[in-house]
């Protein structure tokens, strides 16, 4: 089982590694990959043993390969399904972001309560009465929840994922959920990267 | 200089601590730190040492020392100016997003191009003509840009913020910013959580 920030990592490498594909570069070394990470080389090299056959240390790794080693060890082989709950601002974003469904994550449907906002359709995905979710949860088989609601209609909601199939939750919304042992949940604040942000800023203007 | 995963984990710290604090919890413990955060006794340890007044170990932290050592650590005892480029979806839900200014991140102005977004104000901030970002950063201290606009546009947008005295960028739109040397750039992309949920559906289903 993978360590939290090794995770992290291997979805960062990820981006670097479809940039490079992208412009035509077929490998790359894990020095460079480290640089480009801003971490070390022995962090990079530590995180691929896991993975002995991506290739040769010294002559760099294969990128077409190095891509598709880690999207099997992450999953990402087969399409998963995700529904969007509150059809905000945020929740919109997401049902209209292009790299999701690229990744292969599906955005199947959208809940709201708002009556100008059921019964829509946002770049192709309808958005529900959230008085149908229980029964929507019945008939369809999904994966992942994204919660892009208010801070207080969080828990009735909860009641309605935990009956269900849900097998994890990314909560944007205000709080933190805590996991369970039938459900993973991930907790984004993006309040943390702008933190991150504010050290390295005051780290700069003490150097 | 705090390493990248470590400065991660103690904004994430943060965000228990708020929540224990907010429900009159005075104090805790790393075992338990740990297990909220799903890592090791030993990590929580490990991080923590290098604040030396944090506390005793075995009584348990005190949860307002704690909090407000890692504040000052990450330089949060100060405002920061913010800009929103792209008042979209994403750009607008940030905006609206009451814990940024409650950490202290003030959103100042936002830069747009449709004419149906310029000149107005959303929750109190000015949208500005993209065609105004230059003089506006000649004439106003900003410390972070936020980039919420279509991939195509980053480019253009870069050539100003380059010559500016804009410290950081939190870039939301695709493709990957290089950090330079007097620029602070943070990529995020809300696909990597999926993806490490995606592992862990994975892992769960295999067990
Ligand atoms: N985690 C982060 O980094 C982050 C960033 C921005 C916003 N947020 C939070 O995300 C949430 C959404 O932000 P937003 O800007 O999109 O707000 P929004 O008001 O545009 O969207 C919220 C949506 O939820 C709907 N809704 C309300 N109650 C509902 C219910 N019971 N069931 C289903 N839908 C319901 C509303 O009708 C609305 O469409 C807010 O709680 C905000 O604080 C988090
Ligand atoms: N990183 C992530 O996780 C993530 C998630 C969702 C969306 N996105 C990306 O964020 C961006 C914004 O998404 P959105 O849903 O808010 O889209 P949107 O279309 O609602 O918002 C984009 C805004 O940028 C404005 N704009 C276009 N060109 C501009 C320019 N030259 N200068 C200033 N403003 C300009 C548009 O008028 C619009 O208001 C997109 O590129 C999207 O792919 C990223």
């Amino acid at each position: 089982s993978l360590p939290q920030y090794t995770l992290k990592r291997l979805t960062e490498y990820l981006n670097i590694l479809y940039q490079l594909r992208e412009k035509g570069i077929s490998s790359i070394s894990s020095g460079e990959l480290a640089q480009r990470m801003n971490i070390t080389d022995v962090q990079v090299r530590k995180d691929l043993s896991c993975f002995d056959s991506i290739g040769k240390r010294g002559v760099g790794y294969d990128i077409d390969k190095f891509i598709s080693i880690i999207e099997e060890d992450l999953g990402l082989n087969r399409e998963l399904s995700v529904i969007i709950i509150g059809a905000g601002r945020l929740g919109s974003a997401l049902i209209h972001y292009k790299r999701l469904s690229k990744a292969r994550f599906r955005v199947k449907a959208g809940f709201d309560i708002a009556k100008d906002k059921i019964n829509k359709t946002i770049n192709k995905v309808k958005i529900f009465s959230i008085e149908k979710l229980d029964e929507y949860l019945k008939e369809n088989k999904i994966d992942i929840a994204v919660f892009t609601v208010p801070e207080d209609e969080v828990e009735g909601i909860m009641d309605i994922i935990k009956k269900s199939d849900i097998k994890a939750i990314l909560n944007f919304s205000p709080g933190i959920i805590n996991s369970r042992e039938n459900l993973i949940v991930r907790n984004l604040d993006i309040v943390s990267d702008f933190k991150i942000l504010s050290y390295k800023i005051k780290e700069k203007n003490n150097a």
